[in-house]
């Protein structure tokens, strides 16, 4: 109980790192156990560090940079235990538009049998999709939805 | 396993029968503020189960309900069927394919069924305990909470980590 | 000091009723207090109904809608008693591009003697613009400043 | 009353001494995730007497020095000055211009200035008191921050109320 636990979160540590300097494209990342004698109750601390930049507290990063890595560290528990499907709503809101494009460029390097529902504001995230859904209220206060053609 | 389809009917902003097909890879959901993206990944949380109406945006259960605009009238019930493709048998069932349904009237009284056999909602919550897709799941990121994951309270991010080991 | 805070707070009211309909096109929205017999000490309560749509709690509303809302009642306590200059960071970041246009237009409309500094990612709020600052960080980790003229 | 400039010298991801000059109308801040755009918002409400180190995204008032990068030594002070036009004598001096500075040292050691005479913080914040520039005031949104005006809390809703009456 106790041993795969630890197992599972060091796994999970390896794919943040990994995941991390994928979409930061570079940078240092890390999950850590608050209190190693105390594994199965402790908290979890986390660690990031952008590229060329120097390690400091979560809360000093950027709104994008907070993002992204909220993402990273989603993704690296997906990757340990992928889910039947995914659905993220609106959560690139605060990313700027290149890094967009790296969020989107890792869900299709990684998304061969998985399952994503995005809802999104952003360009990038929809030209990224294989199949579009319109949500439309013509009709005030009643949603209707439309499939729509990609390149529309 | 994955999402085949969803059916939406009296829910939230969903006054009309609303059948969604769903495929393998990315879809990508969009439209102008207000018009029910949000809604239908709350549709998706309702159907699997979920009993916070805090997580539903709500302030009682009943607020899923259809509730009229200045032209229509509210509706006596929500409904949301879900189909899961299950032919690789994640799902502990006998079913390649699995439907899910969860009905709400406005009298308060709810209805529960898999494959169209009526069950508890203990059944549906059982049933996908241990796929990430529970109460303590990852799977679904609602608007504005993708910071959740960083944020101190820390008891919260435990038990996600928890639900994937 | 009583009858002070009643008369602008019904100010803030009308401006509320104003303002909310003039970015949402539409709508009712109004503020209230709790409790008329401890106008001093109660709560204010937010009332806001979108064009079409009937009257529900606040937390109903989509995430663009609370947020066009929220800007609504900045802009009514604004109205009464402006301040010297108005800071605003990606305040309109839950907004899609038609509503992002609502919001510049008003600030436009409403800004002769008024000065905003607006932190965005959003190409309306920069269009919307008199003036554009870059920040850069060629160098990694160091934040540099680039005058931009407009249309570059 | 106006903004008309602002100095910024070791404050946070600004080492290198930064003038911004600030015109009326809407001036708009742009640039990539992390290159320093919400410093600038934290740098005008710092030097307008901030002292919430929640506020300022920090765990320590310290932690506003620019701390170094991988390939730059961290510096030993902050230092932010704003110029405001106070030609229509909104503020409570004899001047049609106010230079207001704040440095702070790694010792811990702070420095304010008034039109380039010391003088203690305090008297900085009342200065600022009855503009909606101060601690309660709603002048300044910060990043992620707009929806608070709505939020349950609403003894922070009612502050502004009072703040703007
Ligand atoms: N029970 C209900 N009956 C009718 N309408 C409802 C009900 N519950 C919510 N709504 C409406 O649904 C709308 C919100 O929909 P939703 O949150 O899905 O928008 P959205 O498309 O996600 O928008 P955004 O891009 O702003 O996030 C609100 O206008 C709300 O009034
Ligand atoms: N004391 C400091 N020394 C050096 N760098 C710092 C210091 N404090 C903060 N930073 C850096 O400043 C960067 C954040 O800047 P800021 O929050 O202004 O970004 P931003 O331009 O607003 O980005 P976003 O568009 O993502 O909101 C972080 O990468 C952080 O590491
Ligand atoms: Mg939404
Ligand atoms: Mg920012």
């Amino acid at each position: 109980m106790k041993k795969q636990f630890v197992d599972h979160f060091s796994l999970i540590n390896e794919n943040f790192k990994q995941v991390f300097a994928e979409l930061f494209g570079g940078g240092v990342a890390e999950v850590g156990l608050e209190d190693e004698q105390d594994v199965l109750a402790c908290g979890i601390e986390i660690r990031a560090q952008p590229p060329g930049k120097k390690l400091q507290n979560l809360l000093l990063l950027s709104g994008g940079e907070r993002c992204l890595t909220a993402i990273a560290l989603l993704f690296a528990i997906l990757r340990l235990r992928p889910t039947p499907f995914c659905v993220l709503d609106e959560v690139e809101a605060a990313l700027d538009d290149a890094n967009v494009l790296r969020f989107t460029d890792y869900i299709r390097r990684h998304s061969e049998d998985a399952q994503y529902i995005l809802v999104t504001h952003r360009k990038g995230t929809m030209e990224a999709a294989d199949r579009l859904y319109g949500v439309t209220m013509q009709e005030r206060g009643i949603s209707r939805i439309l499939s729509m053609k990609l390149g529309e | 396993m994955h999402l085949k389809s969803l059916e939406i009917q009296g829910f939230k902003s969903f006054p009309e029968r609303t059948f969604i097909e769903f495929h393998k890879g990315v879809t990508a959901i969009i439209g102008p503020n207000g018009s029910g993206k949000s809604n239908i990944t709350d549709a998706i949380r309702w159907v699997l189960g979920e009993q916070s109406v805090k997580t539903l945006r709500g302030s009682r259960m009943e607020d899923v309900i259809f509730t009229g605009t200045q032209s229509r009238r509210a509706m006596g019930f929500a409904e949301v069927t879900m189909v899961i493709d299950n032919s690789d048998g994640k799902l502990p069932l006998d079913y390649t394919e699995v439907q899910v349904t969860r009905r709400l009237y406005r009298s308060g009284e709810s209805e529960y069924l898999l494959n169209k056999t009526t069950c508890r909602l203990r059944d549906i919550t059982t049933l996908f305990m241990d796929t990430g897709l529970g109460r303590d799941g990852y799977s679904i990121v609602g608007q504005g909470r993708v910071d959740d994951i960083l944020s101190h309270r820390s008891e919260d991010r435990r038990r996600v980590f928890e639900e994937a080991s």
